[in-house]
């Protein structure tokens, strides 16, 4: 029994031992970012781990901070995503990245977009972390195409680089909006950017136990209006729309866009520790994506300690392995529309990938089996 | 002249108020992401070392005397920087409007420089600046409603100018009511 997520329900969850922590020998490193002007404070993450990291090997302070960190109260989300990138990828030099206030107070504005300073982040520092997990999005019917086709140009610059980029499918399941009087489901970027790696979030199936798990109704997912579907994905997604029962009006959605997300986490019911203070029942898929960055972060260092190269790009190799070392999650539907043709219903899961948990959640040990070698 | 973002929404998010026209010599930074080149050749390269059917996946490579299965930030650069004609034309067009403290970044793709409102009004036809606050930070920031235009020389060499439109996101985490369930949890 339990009452809500903390690091030993992720860590029995999804199979990782005392063991599976970080050597703390290696070059190895993972980030977070989040752009909400949100700050965390190492007092909450000392808290936390003083709270619920007593069964395995963790550092208790952030290794780098890239942004001013204000005085401010700490934000939920920015305690969150350290807190369990730390608590999965344990015993790892961790960095955060978080967006420094926009006015200085000189009249001068930083008027700059903060996922914006990210980038231009990525493009101005030759050593960065493996990892990153990034909860932020939009909807991608509010952005230009040529900023979408910009942003993506800079994911595949850190793609041949080597880093792995992850970020949160979004919360609000298919999404949903009117196009000249007719409702259309709504994909979210930089979820829907070919070149990342997506994360959908998933429930227990009995919210006190731990359990398999079903999908998270909040869960984002579906088909990019924007990119084209990378050959990568075209045969998982050709099976998942042959053969799933529940399919919506293909006026919904385009069948041929970058389909997402291509994995999941829990995304329901998360302590976290903000202002000294334990926030139980926190949910969204800015919990998984750090949930599952963290185990990436683990395999990067069995990885580095067997001498090879990190993981890098993940999304061609996770979909030729078809989701070997993933739980495959088969039951339940994300939200979408509420109107009679649809009634509220987006995608459903079902067997092998699909466009609310992707391939499904992390088994450790059979993930790091299906990963270790180049 | 021509709008290199046409179809960027600039409503204004739900939270936000604005505060009026900004004042014309109040100081914003603006980013200018410059056209990079090879970016076919790049699209190769992610899948030859991301993609485990590629013959090159997983082998180490001679990346100009470094051997490694990835490219350097460096490596990076020198394949998608922005050509010469680019980088010469964009900075004499933003030097010329008045621009100042412009900084690149390595692969040289991002140019940031601040300017006066007044000045960046004149430079992006049609932009006009105006204050607001919003978000849960009671965050300011300085943004235009009104579309903006580039003289059309520029539209070879530069992809976007950030910092006009696009408001700081909002966090969609979420605390649920605890869940009820039918047996008694001890």
């Amino acid at each position: 029994l339990h009452l809500g997520v903390t690091p030993s329900v992720i860590r029995e969850r999804y199979n990782l031992t005392a063991q599976d922590v970080g050597s703390g020998t290696t070059n190895n490193s993972q980030a977070c970012a989040q752009f909400l002007e949100q700050y965390f404070h190492n007092s909450d993450l000392a808290e936390f781990m003083r709270l619920f990291g007593g069964k395995f090997a963790h550092q208790a302070s952030v290794a780098h901070v890239v942004g001013k960190q204000g005085r401010g109260r700490a934000g939920i989300e920015a305690s969150l995503d350290v807190e369990y990138l730390m608590s999965t990828g344990a015993n790892i030099s961790t960095w955060v990245y978080s967006n420094p206030g926009t006015a200085d107070g000189t009249g001068r504005h930083e008027s700059q977009e903060p996922f914006l300073q990210w980038l231009l982040l990525l493009s101005n520092q030759s050593a960065l972390p493996y990892v990153h997990t990034v909860s932020y999005g939009d909807d991608e019917d509010s952005l230009s195409t040529a900023y979408m086709q910009r942003v993506n140009t800079e994911f595949m610059k850190a793609a041949a680089r080597g880093l792995t980029l992850l970020f949160a499918s979004g919360d609000s399941g298919a999404g949903c909006w009117s196009v000249s009087g007719r409702h259309q489901f709504r994909p979210s970027f930089p979820a829907s950017s070919p070149y990342v790696t997506t994360v959908g979030g998933t429930s227990f199936q009995n919210p006190f136990r731990v359990t398999n798990e079903v999908v998270d109704y909040i869960s984002g997912g579906g088909f990019s209006n924007v990119f084209p579907q990378p050959s990568y994905q075209e045969e998982a997604v050709t099976q998942y729309l042959n053969s799933s029962p529940h399919l919506p009006p293909s006026s919904y959605f385009n069948a041929t866009g970058r389909a997402y997300p291509d994995v999941a986490a829990l995304s329901d019911g998360y302590w976290v520790v903000s202002n000294n203070v334990p926030i139980p029942w926190v949910s969204g898929t800015s919990a998984s994506t750090p949930v599952f960055g963290g185990l990436l972060s683990l395999i990067n260092e069995h990885r580095i300690l067997s001498g090879h190269p990190p993981l890098g790009f993940l999304n061609p190799r996770l979909y030729k392995q078809r989701g070997a070392g993933l739980f495959d999650v088969t039951h339940g539907c994300h939200e979408s529309c509420l109107n009679e043709e649809v009634q509220g219903e987006g995608f459903c899961s079902g067997p092998g990938w699909d466009p609310v948990t992707g391939w499904g959640t992390p088994n450790f040990p059979a993930l790091l089996k299906t990963l270790i070698n180049p | 002249s021509y709008s290199p973002e046409p179809d960027q929404q600039r409503t204004l998010p739900p939270g936000w108020v604005s505060l009026g026209r900004a004042d014309p010599e109040e100081e914003l930074s603006l980013t200018f992401a410059l056209r990079q080149q090879n970016l076919e050749r790049l699209s190769e390269l992610v899948l030859a070392v991301s993609d485990p059917v590629s013959p090159r996946y997983g082998a180490c490579w001679d990346w100009g005397g470094i051997w490694g299965k990835y490219l350097t930030l460096e490596d990076v650069a020198e394949l998608v920087q922005p050509s010469t004609l680019t980088l010469r034309t964009v900075q004499k067009w933003l030097l010329a409007a008045g621009a100042r403290n412009c900084h690149s970044v390595i692969t040289q793709d991002f140019l940031i420089c601040w300017l006066s409102v007044r000045q960046a009004e004149l430079l992006l036809s049609g932009a006009e600046f105006h204050r607001y606050v919003g978000g849960p930070a009671e965050t300011h920031v300085v943004r235009s409603p009104h579309p903006y235009q580039l003289p059309k020389a520029l539209a070879p060499h530069v992809d976007f100018v950030g910092g006009l439109h696009r408001f700081p996101p909002t966090s969609s985490l979420r605390q649920r009511p605890k869940p009820q369930v039918a047996e008694a949890v001890g």
